[in-house]
């Protein structure tokens, strides 16, 4: 029997939205418990506190950031996470004694370069891969 | 800059002792793959006047950091898949000029002990800067660049060809010769100079000297020295293990 065509579903992914922009101010960064929930914070390394601008040209620190917070089941709506994370937050909230949470790291890393001297005086420049974080998820 | 010191649940934060804070400075730059901390700079007064390399290398440093920051922009010619890339302007320079026999030549002897083992060269370049002649007035100049592979002293050294580029005697500018071709040779004796050598022609192959054509060496105001620029592409090296 000629089967009537079936209007093709589309595909479901399960995957979350993969938004990695930070948190807007009406997000809700506070998980359940007033936490805050896995985001991009700021930390900045300062060659000028280290006390190395006498050799290093450029640049004068770098944006380096960090990852902190919950990842906590429901996941909050501007977090990142893989499926995988999502299973063990799930399996987490049943056995928490044997299943620790996904915790929050790094989901997108960039370069850093600095330029400087070397002991014989020549200028060297040097690029640095994953040495900035760029979003931040739950693994 | 941040947020201030945060206390770790469950263990009491201390100040780090000064041996400690320089530990862990030593730390950080290893990270970012800086050596330890070298001499200070030549004395003020020489180091005020703009050098061509620190120039050179702070347009290349804007052009990689803003590579960094827009993921994905298609990296520049040179820097492409650059990690690192070294200057060297400590060189001696040799001139075969005026009131000796022909061919005339300009010899640049490079110190490259600073090279680290084990990176991959991806590209290499001579840069001189050219201002017009005032002898040769409307000629075209052919510019030869040779590296110098074994010198001879009972005749002419052994020669290696590395670039020709051709220009007019009234040209100004950095002349660019690449000298990628040489770096072969650098891995296989490391803890060599690198000469090279430059010969000017005109179209009827008569021999100039470099000087005469307009090409600045040594002497040279500090912004127009010649220098060397080399590209590396870091060997794929393993995830740092902390200390």
């Amino acid at each position: 029997a000629v089967r009537p065509l079936r209007r093709r579903q589309p595909k479901k992914t399960n995957e979350l939205p993969q938004d990695s922009r930070l948190p807007g101010i009406f997000d809700d960064v506070h998980g359940s418990h007033g936490q805050q929930v896995c985001r991009r914070h700021e930390l900045y390394v300062s060659f000028q506190d280290l006390g190395w601008l006498d050799w290093i040209i450029a640049p004068q620190g770098y944006s380096a950031y960090y990852c902190e917070g919950e990842c906590s089941f429901p996941l909050g709506s501007c977090m990142n996470a893989t499926n995988h994370a999502i299973l063990q937050s799930l399996v987490h909230l049943m056995k928490p004694d044997a299943v620790p949470k996904a915790c929050c790291a790094p989901t997108k890393l960039s370069a850093t370069s600095v330029l400087y001297y070397d002991s014989s005086n020549n200028v060297i420049l040097r690029k640095k891969r994953n040495m900035v974080v760029k979003a931040c998820g739950c693994h | 800059g941040g947020p201030g010191p945060r206390l770790p649940p469950g263990c009491p934060q201390r100040r780090l002792g000064a041996r400690e804070r320089r530990d862990v400075q030593r730390e950080i730059l290893a990270v970012l793959g800086l050596p330890g901390r070298p001499r200070p700079r030549a004395p003020p007064a020489a180091s005020r006047l703009p050098a061509s390399a620190p120039l050179f290398m702070l347009d290349l440093y804007h052009a990689m950091a803003s590579d960094d920051d827009e993921d994905g922009a298609p990296p520049e010619r040179r820097l492409g898949r650059a990690d690192l890339v070294m200057s060297f302007v400590n060189m001696v320079e040799r001139d075969r000029a005026l009131g000796h026999q022909e061919p005339h030549w300009k010899e640049f002897h490079f110190d490259l002990t600073q090279i680290p083992a084990g990176e991959a060269v991806t590209a290499a370049e001579f840069r001189i800067y050219k201002v017009p002649s005032t002898h040769l007035l409307n000629s075209t100049l052919h510019v030869t660049m040779f590296q110098v592979v074994q010198e001879q002293f009972n005749r002419e050294s052994d020669l290696f060809f590395l670039d020709l580029q051709t220009l007019g005697a009234g040209a100004e500018g950095w002349l660019v010769l690449d000298i990628t071709a040489a770096s072969d040779h650098w891995l296989l004796k490391h803890h060599k100079d690198l000469g090279l050598r430059l010969y000017v022609e005109t179209e009827d192959g008569h021999s100039v000297d470099p000087g005469l054509a307009g090409l600045l060496g040594q002497q040279a105001p500090r912004s127009r020295q010649p220098f060397v620029v080399t590209f590396f592409r870091a060997s794929q090296n393993p995830v740092r293990t902390p200390r």
